[in-house]
């Protein structure tokens, strides 16, 4: 463990926690895309299928339990939670699952470390984390504005996979068999998808503005 | 090779 993956992980935690607060708290998801939350409800649930097997440290185990509950008490509360529901914009967010499932899947049947069935599902969790916000993006754009809250929920996601590429950085010259080329990868396309947004985030909180997003 | 497909992160 070094600190640009435990700043990672705490930024990333955060994020999830912010979400869920807001959700509980003002009992509205305005603004949030279900889409999303359940792309990584999903991304989650495939990359942590060794959390009864592989035992890394309670660290570890405690985080995905924590990741995996946080991500489904998300999607429960859009989905059924009698007063969050209302306020859920399913007409604008319409973006397909499949779009970004299939291929994904596709990509890491093709492109992966070891083709079993653990490791795929692994390598299609990084593949789909890399993608998952888009559904969230789109919605920002078409809503226009965005509540700060959920601007700083992306903003933290983008922050916490910026860390992680740190930490990729560090293992790769500290640690001599550290190779994962797939997972910096992913990493770096998730960052990039994030730049667009990170840039109009700066210039809003710069300008102090609300923030407005390009068609 | 001798990478260790371990996944030790989140």
């Amino acid at each position: 463990m070094n600190i640009f993956r435990l700043a990672g992980d705490m930024t990333h935690l955060f994020s999830v926690l912010v979400l869920l607060l807001k959700i509980h708290t003002i009992k509205s998801c305005a603004g949030i895309s279900l889409k999303t939350q359940e792309l990584y409800a999903l991304v989650f649930t495939t990359r942590y299928l060794d959390i009864f097997t592989d035992f890394i440290s309670l660290y570890n185990t405690v985080m995905k339990l924590i990741f995996l509950g946080s991500s489904f008490s998300i999607v429960w509360y859009i989905r059924r939670h009698k007063i969050v529901r209302r306020s859920y914009d399913k007409d604008q967010d319409t973006f397909r699952h499949y779009f970004l499932v299939i291929p994904c899947l596709v990509l890491a049947v093709f492109i992966n470390h070891k083709f079993t069935f653990k490791e795929v599902m692994w390598t299609f969790s990084l593949y789909l984390e890399a993608v998952a916000i888009l559904p969230q993006l789109v919605l920002l754009q078409r809503t226009r504005n965005i509540d700060n809250l959920t601007g700083q929920y992306v903003f933290l996601l983008g922050a916490y996979r910026a860390l992680y590429i740190l930490n990729w950085i560090y293992r790769h010259f500290t640690e001599p068999h550290y190779v994962h080329w797939i997972t910096w990868i992913a990493g770096v396309v998730q960052t990039l998808l994030y730049a667009d947004f990170f840039y109009y985030y700066f210039q809003s909180w710069k300008n102090n503005e609300k923030l407005q997003l390009p068609a | 090779g001798g990478t260790t497909l371990k996944h030790d992160e989140l």
